[in-house]
């Protein structure tokens, strides 16, 4: 494997915003790019990754490999790139470590760093198409913010998707909260769009906790777009450039 | 209150 990140941020804002989630992960690499799917300890949330072969210039893989990194230690090493820095990812066809090259595109520096694999059993999980319900595009800020407001009342949140709206409500000891966003198209402004797709109305509840860290990934991308369908697990993807995402998926709290 | 799910009521494993 060699791939070459034009801004080693990406890769720094992807593990940092998955971190807290998963601890150790395979990162699956192959000649369409590097794939990650991770569920947390709890098996309630699901973080999948696809760095498209793209994103990266150049891009070889020869060999499908599987590289067992624990994110912790990952973190570590990618703290110290500078923002700005090229990266390099390479390893070899059986590696026991996987090599990361530091370059400043404004200076003669080069730092290079290997960390040690690890062998990891990972459950891959096989996420069915869906037609979902309803598709909820909105400013990755705004998403954030209501997760963080309604926290602060309440461990769970409804998202309730009708041809009116989306509204996030819920309820606490202290009282009740709701926001309510309607679809909404700023021309000046894009990035403050709201889209609802919907085919028919959806209600459904959720983990404010798993929400909360979801939106770590805010900075990688302004949209967020969430998919809903009844009983099914929600999706919320962070969408990044040459079609490569970060997607998590929250099974739903169900009945009474 | 409802119930926390997990991922394989949802997802199989292939």
């Amino acid at each position: 494997l060699e791939a070459r990140l034009e801004q080693a941020n990406l890769l720094k804002k992807v593990v940092d915003a998955i971190k807290d989630l998963v601890q150790d992960c395979n990162f699956d690499c192959n000649d369409s790019g590097i794939a990650l799917q991770a569920m947390d300890n709890s098996h309630v949330a699901l973080v999948s990754m696809m760095l498209k072969a793209e994103s990266f210039s150049p891009f070889r893989c020869d060999r499908n490999i599987a590289l067992g990194i624990n994110l912790s230690s990952l973190m570590k090493v990618l703290r110290c790139a500078q923002n700005e820095d090229i990266l390099t990812l390479k390893a070899d066809d059986a590696p026991d470590v996987v090599n990361l090259v530091f370059e400043s595109s404004e200076s003669d520096r080069l730092s290079e760093y290997d960390i040690k694999l690890m062998d990891i059993d990972q459950e891959h999980l096989g996420i069915p198409e869906t037609e979902y319900s309803a598709t909820i595009s909105m400013p990755a800020a705004e998403f954030q913010r209501i997760c963080r407001d309604l926290i602060a009342l309440s461990e769970s949140v409804a998202i309730e998707a009708t041809k009116e709206g989306v509204k996030f409500s819920c309820s606490g000891d202290i009282g009740n909260g709701a926001v309510t966003l309607r679809s909404h198209t700023n021309v000046e402004k894009p990035e403050l769009n709201v889209d609802i797709a919907l085919s028919e109305p959806v209600a459904l509840t959720f983990s404010l906790k798993y929400l909360v860290n979801f939106c770590k990934a805010s900075g990688l991308s302004g949209t967020v777009k969430l998919c809903l369908s009844s009983e099914v697990p929600l999706l919320v993807e962070y969408t990044l450039a040459s079609n490569s995402y970060l997607r998590f998926y929250l099974a739903p709290k169900i009945g009474d | 209150p409802p119930k926390q799910a997990t991922l394989g009521k949802f997802f199989g494993t292939p």
